[in-house]
């Protein structure tokens, strides 16, 4: 899932 | 999403309105660095490359596509504008931000989470930002007087990053992985250079006087 994502942060 | 990135985010965003109502309200730029809202351009369109290929939520893609195309409207507007145009300080805005560009570049090149273009461009954009607001800062300081509207869009732009700061901390103690040291050092870097300005600012709140920017 998207947080993982390491760029979820504007 | 924590409270902190939410306010973080906030904040960001009151700044950018705050600037726009000035330029729109006064139809002027006088004491706006063009450089610095050039600068802020170049962050938003290298950091959010992925605008169009990756989906996380519809915040984020909306805020996304608000931050690109409010910090180019502003460029435009102090660039284009027929009236606003007129009212920028293009002799006292004479900050070499190229250099910053060019500095930035390199040691994205040298320093980064993964050797691909994204990423470089990623953390190109996170050590832009660290610096873009220099040029203002060095405007305010040389234009002496600091007008209310120019004065709360610095102060917000700056407390949208100690926001962050807050985020990174909640954020080490909350998840497992913690892989943001990059925005992390930058985002301290950034916060740090705005310590004098919140000083004449909170000074100047205090005291009920006019901001003054030591020259």
């Amino acid at each position: 899932n998207y947080m993982d994502y390491d760029h979820d942060e504007l | 999403m924590n409270v902190f990135r939410f306010a973080g985010d906030m904040t960001h965003l009151i700044s950018i309105l705050v600037l726009l109502l000035k330029i729109y309200t006064t139809k002027s730029c006088s004491g706006i660095s063009l450089k610095t809202q050039e600068l802020y351009a170049v962050v938003f369109v290298t950091r959010y490359l992925d605008l169009v290929t990756d989906f996380i939520s519809v915040y984020n893609t909306v805020m996304k596509v608000v931050f690109i195309s409010s910090s180019l409207a502003i460029v435009w507007c102090i660039r284009r504008h027929k009236v606003v145009r007129r009212s920028y300080d293009k002799e006292l805005d004479t900050f070499r931000h190229w250099l910053l560009v060019g500095a930035c570049a390199v040691l994205a090149l040298v320093v980064h989470e993964k050797f691909s273009f994204q990423e470089v461009c990623w953390a190109f954009s996170i050590y832009l930002e660290a610096v873009a607001i220099l040029p203002q800062l060095v405007l305010l300081q040389r234009s002496g007087n600091v007008d209310n509207l120019t004065g709360q869009y610095v102060f917000f732009l700056g407390a949208y990053r100690a926001f962050y700061i807050l985020n990174w901390i909640y954020r080490y103690y909350s998840e497992q992985h913690f892989t943001r040291w990059i925005s992390c050092v930058s985002g301290i870097v950034q916060t740090a250079l705005y310590a004098d300005f919140f000083y004449y600012y909170f000074i100047s709140w205090k005291n009920n006087s006019k901001l003054q920017l030591p020259a």
